[in-house]
């Protein structure tokens, strides 16, 4: 696919999908 | 009120998920720690929809051949496609001993009384090296029909990964190899084969001193 190799943090995702929630 | 806001289609709603280990303390209590789990929720109309993520941009984390995750998607219906981010929290000792008990129970519940078939797939590289499939049958309590898979026994494939994970001097390098790791879910109606749920799992190692968190998101395509 045109994704193979692109890491995650360079695709169009959320900004929430790298920020650990800190709720308990 | 869950749908869009929670793990739920039109026919099915997930209502807890968890991956676990048992050690025995003594004779009577077990010291249970969670990996990753998903709680009971109840979203009411005021909350806000489930972010979305467009389903193209992780094709290729998950099994591409017929019957992956786009033709799956294809097929539809979308409203049961979901994306789960789990920091899952590794802070417990591990030692190889076979009265530890590595598990995953989950639930579900429906308005309809049907068979249901969970599709378990293990992926490395976006390939599946194992899968486990699951049958279950409803149990009807408080009105609705209850599905559990209860303390389903993780395989050894995954159980050796946690170990080497674990292994891992550095969360950066655990995260590293998380990023090839995924998980796809689907549970599918066993007599009809429609698509109830499917759920992309992907990783990273929790940092919280909370324990497992997660992220949830609505898979589109725009």
């Amino acid at each position: 696919g045109v994704m193979d190799q692109v890491p995650m943090r360079k695709r169009q995702l959320p900004a929430s999908f790298w920020e650990e929630p800190r709720l308990t | 009120p869950w749908q869009g806001r929670s793990i739920a289609s039109s026919r099915l709603r997930m209502l807890e998920f968890s991956a676990f280990l048992e050690q025995p303390q003594d004779s009577e209590t077990f010291n249970k720690h969670l990996f990753v789990h998903i709680g009971q929720s109840n979203p009411s109309y005021s909350d806000a929809y489930l972010e979305s993520v467009d389903i193209r941009q992780i094709y290729d984390k998950f099994p591409e051949k017929k019957g992956g995750l786009k033709d799956l998607f294809d097929k539809g219906p979308h409203n049961a496609f979901f994306l789960v981010k789990f920091w899952a929290d590794l802070s417990v000792n591990l030692q190889d001993d076979s009265s530890f008990f590595y598990g995953v129970s989950s639930q579900y519940e429906s308005s309809e009384n049907m068979i249901i078939t969970s599709s378990t797939k293990v992926c490395s590289f976006g390939k599946q090296v194992v899968e486990k499939v699951e049958t279950e049958f409803a149990r009807f309590e408080n009105g609705r029909y209850v599905f559990r898979i209860h303390r389903s026994p993780l395989c050894e494939y995954m159980i050796n990964f946690i170990h080497k994970l674990k292994h891992l001097p550095e969360k950066y390098m655990m995260n590293s190899v998380l990023e090839n790791f995924t998980i796809l879910q689907v549970v599918t109606n066993k007599d009809t084969l429609e698509t109830l749920l499917c759920i992309a799992y992907v990783f990273e190692v929790s940092t919280s001193e909370h324990g497992a968190q997660h992220h949830i998101y609505r898979l589109v395509k725009d």
